[in-house]
C-alpha cells in the first residue's frame, strides 16, 4: 500500500462520520438512484467495517463532505476523462472530497443486465475512489482494490490484506473487525 | 499474403480490455532503449499524466531515451510488473487497460518496521 504525499487523512474527532451525498445534476439515467444509492452504501460499509469511520448520506450535496458526481470530458479539475474506457474516474486526498466518475462509461450494476463488453463494474470502482477519499495511493499489489487498473465486465470489491493494513495504518482498527474476515489467501501469504 | 503483425496476438487479448487512443500504444510492443517509433511522443504523455514523466510537452520527442527507460522501470516497479525497462507484454496489457485517473506519481510506499530481538 501507498499513501499520498504528507499521509494526509480526515482529521475528526471520534467516532469519526463522514457524510457523503450525490449530485443532483451530474448523474447518470440507466441506472436507478435506488441502485447507485445501494452500491456506495455497500462500498462505505467495506471501509467501515476495518476502520473506525462511520458514513452517512445526506440530501445536502453542498455541504456534504463527500461529493459524488459523474462527469464527461473536461469538467473543470484539470483532470478531463476520456470517453469510453481509459480512465474511468478519480478522486482527491483527504479532506477534499471530491469523487468523480466517468459518464461517458457503461456503468453496470449487474453484469446480467448490463450486457455491453465494455461495461465497468461501478461497485468495484466505487470502492477503490474510496480509498483514495481516505488517504490510500495506487498499491502494487494486483489483487488489491488499490490497484490502479480494472478491466471491464470484472468485479473486485474485497479489501484485501494490503488494503486494510494501508487504511488502518491511518485510522487504528474497528474494534469489531476479525482478520479472519478476510481471504484466507491473503491471511497465509501475510502469515508467510 | 498479409503478415501478421508480431503484436497480433496480444492485441486480440487486449482488445476489449483498451481504448482507442491507448490501444494504438501496442504498435510499441518490445520497444527499448535506442528505439525510434513515429508516436512514441504520446506514450511519453501517458507517462506524464500519470506521474512518471515530468519532461515539458514540447520536448517530448519519438525516441526510446533514458527518460522513458526511468520511466517504464518506475512504472513497472510501481505496478509490481517484472522490471525490465522494456514495453514487454506485461507492459503493455497494463498500459491499454483502463484505470483510475488518480496519478502514482507522489506518492510513499509504507516501510514495514523490521525489528530485532536482543
Amino acid at each position: 500500500y501507498a499513501y499520498f504525499d504528507g499521509e494526509p487523512r480526515w482529521d475528526r474527532s471520534s467516532p469519526m462520520i463522514l457524510t457523503y451525498a450525490f449530485s443532483p445534476d451530474h448523474t447518470i439515467d440507466y441506472l436507478s438512484s435506488a441502485d447507485i444509492r445501494a452500491v456506495f452504501e455497500r462500498s462505505f460499509a467495506r471501509w467501515s467495517s476495518v476502520i473506525p469511520v462511520n458514513f452517512t448520506e445526506v440530501d445536502d450535496y453542498y455541504s456534504a463532505d463527500i461529493k459524488i458526481g459523474w462527469y464527461r470530458g473536461d469538467h473543470g479539475d484539470g483532470q478531463p476523462f476520456d470517453g469510453v474506457l481509459g480512465v474511468l474516474a478519480h478522486a482527491f486526498s483527504p479532506e477534499n472530497g471530491r469523487l468523480h466518475l466517468d459518464g461517458a462509461e457503461a456503468w453496470a450494476v449487474d453484469f446480467k443486465e448490463q450486457k455491453s463488453k465494455v461495461a465497468v463494474d461501478l461497485e468495484s470502482v466505487a470502492t477503490h475512489e474510496i480509498g483514495h477519499i481516505l488517504g490510500l495511493a495506487h498499491s502494487a499489489v494486483k489483487d488489491a482494490v488499490m490497484y490502479p487498473s480494472l478491466s471491464p465486465r470484472t468485479k473486485k470489491v474485497d479489501l484485501r490484506i494490503d488494503d486494510v493494513e494501508g487504511i488502518q495504518a491511518l485510522y487504528g482498527s474497528n474494534p469489531n473487525f476479525k482478520y479472519s474476515s478476510l481471504y484466507e489467501s491473503d491471511i497465509s501469504s501475510s502469515r508467510s | 499474403r498479409k503478415l501478421l503483425d508480431p503484436s497480433t496476438e496480444l492485441t486480440a487479448d487486449v482488445r476489449t480490455n483498451s481504448n482507442a487512443t491507448w490501444h494504438s500504444f501496442m504498435r510499441f510492443l518490445d520497444a527499448e532503449k535506442g528505439s525510434q517509433l513515429r508516436g512514441m511522443s504520446e506514450l511519453k504523455k501517458y507517462f506524464q499524466r500519470f506521474g512518471y514523466l515530468s519532461i515539458p510537452n514540447q520536448n517530448l520527442t519519438d525516441s526510446f531515451d533514458e527518460d522513458l527507460e526511468s520511466a517504464v522501470l518506475q512504472y513497472q516497479k510501481n505496478l509490481g510488473l517484472p522490471a525490465t525497462g522494456r514495453l514487454d507484454s506485461d507492459t503493455m496489457k497494463e498500459i491499454t487497460s483502463p484505470r483510475c485517473g488518480v496519478s502514482d506519481k507522489k506518492t510513499r510506499t509504507a516501510q514495514k518496521l523490521h525489528a530485532k530481538i536482543h
